[in-house]
């Protein structure tokens, strides 16, 4: 059965999603079966693929408002191995509809039902917040990746994070674990970068990937043109560090 | 009475709270009474002065549960002129408390009260979001400014962020208007920055503000040193363009 991984931050755009697309798509590339499942309303992964996402009827909402089998919502992407199940605004009224619900929760996670025994990895794009999508997403997930832009806006959020890890893990029952730390847009030259960096092990210790990802801007190029950047432009440095990130993601497996 | 501004935007890292601290302080350094209310859970426009947030007991929260009056929560900035509605982590249970309530999306215009009268500017920071802590703050504004990261998933969010805005002004019969489009962490080098600035300029017509916010590392560095750029270095490319906004915006005014 596929490990399922969310990638999460309630800090805004510290590379959520670029994680997500690049990091699913490297991971296919090197023969891995890979589902993304697109819990944001901004639905930016989906667009990432070059899907267009407005007009779609059957997406990640109307799996968790039971219209639709989440089986029969997944799409391929034009990546081989790679297959997602897409997002769009509609997801934004979810928070508030399923507030009301019982078991509010774990909704993602009943209605993704046994997907994850079709693939060896799936992962989860969450939106910018700690509200209800976000805990589905966590109460589904095996593990987390967390972004943290080396900058000092992404220490603060640190804490709070935590909590609701904990939070998630005691109440829920969950034996949700980090899977490691990302360093993003992370310019080594910069003090800031470093001073961040050195918080971050503080805080984290060994939990924190050997890969960190440069700021590149093909790697904010490649949605544009519909493609991630890992297949855009391989010979980038965000599509190296990408590429560099999922095999040390796999190297991580075969130690356990 | 002062004009209340939120600075909006879902996308996630754009730059809104850099934007709402920096403007607010260059506004005050010119010598305008200024107020800026912190609505966002993440506390970023708290600490981008220097405040500690975790502890306080008296903010945003618990204006909007009633438990305090407005004016007896604004505390004085080390800014002269310039003053806040702090914020921490207890706002993040308020949008779902708020959600039951009765005409929630008015309760943060009925809890300013007549507090803009003391003021020439109010701001308000708001999160990454389109929810319930975001309208609010639309109906409490007389209008808003949109900073738009010149990167392609800024321009996603737009046609969702710019739906909303109509329907809290045809639904609640509001008059909020678009103050102005602001392009942030622009860089007019990359084929990508000028393709979204060509795009917004598109979209928006002549609502840009003329200035533009580079990318400088000092309008990241600040905050970990308790004090916005405008005033912590007040040579950076950062704080000269945040002045040049603050007098950009005082010129539209006398337009008027
Ligand atoms: N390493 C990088 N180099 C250059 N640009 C990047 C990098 N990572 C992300 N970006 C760009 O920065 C912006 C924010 O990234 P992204 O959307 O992936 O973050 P996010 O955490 O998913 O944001 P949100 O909180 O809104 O979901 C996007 O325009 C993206 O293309
Ligand atoms: N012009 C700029 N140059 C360099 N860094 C910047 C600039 N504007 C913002 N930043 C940095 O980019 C990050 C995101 O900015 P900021 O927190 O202001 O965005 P935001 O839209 O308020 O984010 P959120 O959606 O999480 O509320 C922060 O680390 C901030 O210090
Ligand atoms: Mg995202
Ligand atoms: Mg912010």
């Amino acid at each position: 059965m596929g490990e399922t991984i969310a990638i999460l931050n309630q800090k805004g755009g510290c590379g959520k999603t670029t994680t997500a697309v690049n990091l699913a798509t490297a991971l296919a590339l090197i023969g891995k079966r890979v589902l993304l499942i697109d819990v944001d309303p901004q639905g930016n992964a989906t667009t990432g693929f070059g899907i267009e996402k407005n007009g779609l009827e059957h997406t990640i909402y109307t799996v968790l408002s039971e219209k639709d089998r989440i089986q029969d919502v997944v799409i391929r992407t034009n990546i081989e191995g790679l297959d997602i199940v897409p997002s769009n605004i509609l997801l934004s009224g979810a928070e508030v509809e399923l507030s009301k619900e019982i078991g509010r929760e774990v909704i993602l996670k009943n209605r993704m039902g046994g997907i994850a025994y079709n693939y060896d990895y799936v992962f989860i794009d969450v939106p910018p917040s700690l509200g209800l999508l976000t805990v589905n997403a966590l109460v589904a997930s095996d593990s987390v990746i967390i972004p943290i832009q080396a900058e000092y806006y992404a220490l603060e959020g640190m804490a709070d994070l935590m909590k609701i890890l904990t939070l998630v893990k005691s109440r829920l029952d969950s034996s949700l674990n980090i899977k490691g730390i990302l360093l993003t847009l992370y310019d080594k030259r910069t003090r800031l970068g470093r001073e961040v960096y050195r918080n971050v092990k503080e805080y984290f210790g060994d939990n924190i990937f050997k890969t960190t990802i440069p700021r590149n801007v093909t790697l904010a190029e490649a949605p544009s043109h519909g493609e991630p950047c890992v297949v855009y432009d391989e010979e980038s440095s965000g599509a190296i560090a990408y590429k560099n990130l999922a095999k040390e993601l796999i190297s991580m497996e075969q130690d356990v």
